[in-house]
């Protein structure tokens, strides 16, 4: 349906952003390096199906590239960081990833290994941006390109919800799982997309208070 | 209804 696929569409653009922007820059600044190690696990964890079911040529070809583009990702940041004298990257990432390994043993589709680590990356994509948002809070303004990533990252998983519900009617599925987190992954975000939407949409720089 | 988990999406 037309939710997921501009879900997808602005899931693969947040990325073609973000490496655009550190490859054109040659620098990691404003950019959470931590923010997309956490993904990087978000999307390792929830693909190893790769190895053990297939859905369609679209889902294996997209899960390949995400994970590949987070850890491309991953190494590009390492290399630009350590040229930034102030990296403001500082949030505790263990304080996400315990809480959503804990999450993910007690809510899941059955108490096997393949599902505690596919609820344990649905709880840990839902607070990922965290050290990203952080960060950018601390810096206090930031690139409009970082920006339009973040804004274009939070945009999937708020446009997967209208999917959710349309997936409800038409096809009588809804996965409470998925939903709860992704509602907790837009309101993490809710603050962020206020703000973009002052700034950016009525096109007055950009700074977080 | 049906609550099986969406594995189809990303």
């Amino acid at each position: 349906n037309i939710f997921r696929i501009a879900g997808d569409l602005s899931h693969l653009v947040s990325i073609f952003i973000l490496i655009n922007t550190i490859n054109v820059k040659k620098s990691a600044q404003g950019i959470s390096l931590k923010t997309n190690i956490l993904y990087a696990v978000v999307f390792v964890t929830r693909y190893v199906d790769l190895l053990y079911s297939y859905t369609s040529l679209y889902n294996t070809l997209m899960k390949i590239f995400f994970i590949s583009s987070s850890i491309y990702t991953i190494v590009m940041l390492k290399k630009y960081s350590k040229n930034i004298q102030q990296y403001n990257d500082d949030f505790k990432i263990e304080y996400l990833i315990a809480p959503s390994f804990v999450l993910g043993l007690i809510f899941n589709h059955g108490f096997k290994f393949s599902e505690i680590l596919w609820s344990f990356s649905l709880w840990l994509e839902s607070v990922s941006i965290l050290p990203q948002l952080f960060m950018l809070q601390k810096s206090g303004e930031s690139q409009l390109l970082t920006t339009h990533y973040i804004f274009a990252l939070g945009l999937y998983r708020a446009l997967y919800i209208p999917n959710w519900i349309y997936r409800y009617f038409a096809e009588g599925r809804f996965d409470k799982l998925a939903i709860t987190t992704g509602i907790i992954q837009t309101l993490v975000y809710s603050d962020f997309f206020y703000v973009y939407y002052q700034k950016v949409i009525k096109n007055i720089g950009f700074s977080l208070p | 209804k049906n609550s099986q988990p969406l594995k189809d999406e990303l």
